[in-house]
């Protein structure tokens, strides 16, 4: 029993929300870097599985545990609905299952483990001929795969381990990566540790040393404190294996990023040498291949680009720098003045084909709120005076990545998703807004502030019940009582 | 036998037992047992 488990201890259930009026779930499917989700489709309402049979004689000597065949009725996410065979309409006792818990089996697991299925006690008058029923109920029906767990199992295996060295964006100076340690995996999310993390390090952004965007430092100091008074305190980073925030050993060094790392570790690549514990390359996402002198992109370029250090916000940006291999760092030009900060420490390294940068008139054409730069005012703001006023000169539209894959995801499903101010809680989210392939997630329960866009391939989303099949805590929307 | 229509699904004989005996099926499965 997870729940026994004290990470999971008051992790949220779904339970009651699903068979509510107008749930829906988004798709297993949806979600590519989720487990099963290339094979989601084959699961099917109608399909047919064997199950724990709870409508029995809590205990005989014979049959100690007590199985009955179910067909799917619904499906929301990993869950499903589930009514025994013999029902009929009875919606008595329907229950819901994650489907890739260890509680659901293809039809034909019991007789491969020699346990008879035995009906449910309230319809166990129902037929004489139970035989007869079955096979009239079960011939020419859908079951899993006899394999199915199997590939749950595998799918749930992540292509890191724990100790692997990697480069990880520097959460307390987003404009450097900074040399990590896995410490533990979770679902194919990662916990890691910077090479002179403190005890007491936190995963929110540190007040004191964020870099001149104070609703951003307040936010997520306000929210990590209303979670903390029902959470563990949080300690180190998380993030998903295939987070564009992590890279492997030398990465920094080959696109020219800003590294912090120990005197050892930056000779160690300069010489080109790796350690058996160093990530390597081929464990991450295969990069955009963009060759030397085809990055379209200057210095000085402006464009709109989500706010790193506030997920709720699209933002006036400028491009600072042209790293190698189409890497860019860009900056929100509505933080405070660069002379008032550290030089370059609020600049972000973003791909020239990142979901999460936009031309010029984005925001405007698909009518979304665009935050302005610095000492201006939403209302006063006009791209046209502003690029007059700094001589700047627009990304063109064509230097972005324009493609929208088929991602299914509409408006009003439901989902879990990492709180990226704070990527150790997955919370419970609804799709707010799709905008091609960018979604807004809201967190269920919290001002809109909290509001996160996400790319639809983002990895830090996943299916209802991905927590729960992967043993981490969900966090549920804020109660009323608790706040 | 494989359902021509998807390719996905496969024709298998399953083994079903109760307390009366033990019997077997003719049902679908998602082809991903190989």
């Amino acid at each position: 029993d997870k729940k026994t488990v004290p990470d999971l201890i008051n992790t949220y259930e779904w339970t009651h929300q699903l068979s509510q009026a107008g749930f829906i779930a988004a798709p297993v499917s949806c979600f590519k870097h989720a487990p099963m989700a290339d094979s989601w489709d084959n699961i099917t309402v109608g399909m047919k599985v064997e199950v724990e049979n709870t409508d029995c004689d809590n205990f005989s000597e014979d049959f100690p545990d007590s199985f009955w065949v179910a067909t799917v009725l619904r499906i929301a996410g990993y869950k499903a609905l589930l009514r025994y065979e013999g029902f009929g309409q009875n919606d008595a006792k329907d229950f819901w299952v994650n489907l890739c818990s260890s509680m659901v089996h293809p039809v034909g697991w019991c007789a491969t483990r020699g346990k008879p299925l035995i009906p449910p006690k309230t319809i166990e008058d129902k037929y004489k001929d139970w035989k007869d029923f079955l096979v009239k109920r079960l011939t020419g029906a859908r079951t899993l795969p006899s394999n199915f767990y199997n590939k749950v199992h595998d799918n749930l295996k992540s292509r890191f381990r724990c100790d692997l060295n990697l480069e990880v964006v520097d959460k307390n100076k987003i404009s450097q990566v900074k040399v990590a340690r896995i410490e533990k995996i979770v679902g194919k999310r990662l916990h890691v540790c910077y090479y002179d993390a403190r005890p007491d390090d936190n995963d929110f952004v540190r007040k004191e040393e964020l870099s001149g965007n104070s609703s951003t430092e307040n936010k997520c100091t306000r929210r990590t404190n209303k979670l903390r008074r029902y959470c563990q305190p949080p300690e180190g980073f998380w993030c998903h294996e295939d987070s564009p925030l992590i890279h492997p050993v030398g990465w920094a060094k080959r696109v020219g990023h800003k590294l912090d790392a120990p005197r050892e570790y930056i000779d160690h690549c300069a010489k080109g040498l790796r350690d058996k514990d160093d990530a390597t390359e081929d464990l991450f996402p295969l990069p955009y291949y963009v060759p030397a002198g085809c990055v379209p992109f200057e210095a000085g370029m402006k464009l709109e680009a989500i706010d790193p250090l506030n997920l709720s916000a699209i933002c006036v940006a400028t491009v600072k720098k042209i790293l190698n291999e189409g890497y860019l760092m860009i900056r929100i030009d509505s933080y405070d003045d660069e002379s008032a900060t550290t030089s370059d420490s609020d600049w972000f390294c973003y791909h020239m084909t990142s979901p999460c940068i936009f031309p010029v008139g984005f925001c405007e054409m698909n009518d979304l709120p665009l935050r302005p730069p610095k000492d201006y005012s939403p209302e006063t703001f006009t791209w046209t005076d502003y690029l007059t006023l700094t001589g700047a000169r627009p990304a063109p539209a064509h230097f972005f990545n324009r493609e929208i894959p088929n991602h299914n995801f509409m408006l009003g499903m439901r989902l879990e998703a990492a709180d990226l101010m704070d990527p150790r809680l997955i919370c419970v989210g609804t799709v707010s807004r799709v905008i091609g392939r960018l979604l807004k997630i809201h967190f269920d329960g919290w001002e809109e502030d909290y509001d996160q866009w996400l790319d639809c391939e983002s990895p830090d989303i996943y299916p209802v019940g991905w927590c729960q099949l992967v043993a981490h805590k969900l966090e549920g929307p804020p109660s009323p009582m608790k706040n | 036998m494989t359902d021509t229509k998807t390719r996905k699904w496969e024709q298998k004989q399953v083994q079903i037992r109760t307390l009366e005996g033990e019997f077997s099926v003719t049902m679908w499965a998602s082809g991903t047992d190989d």
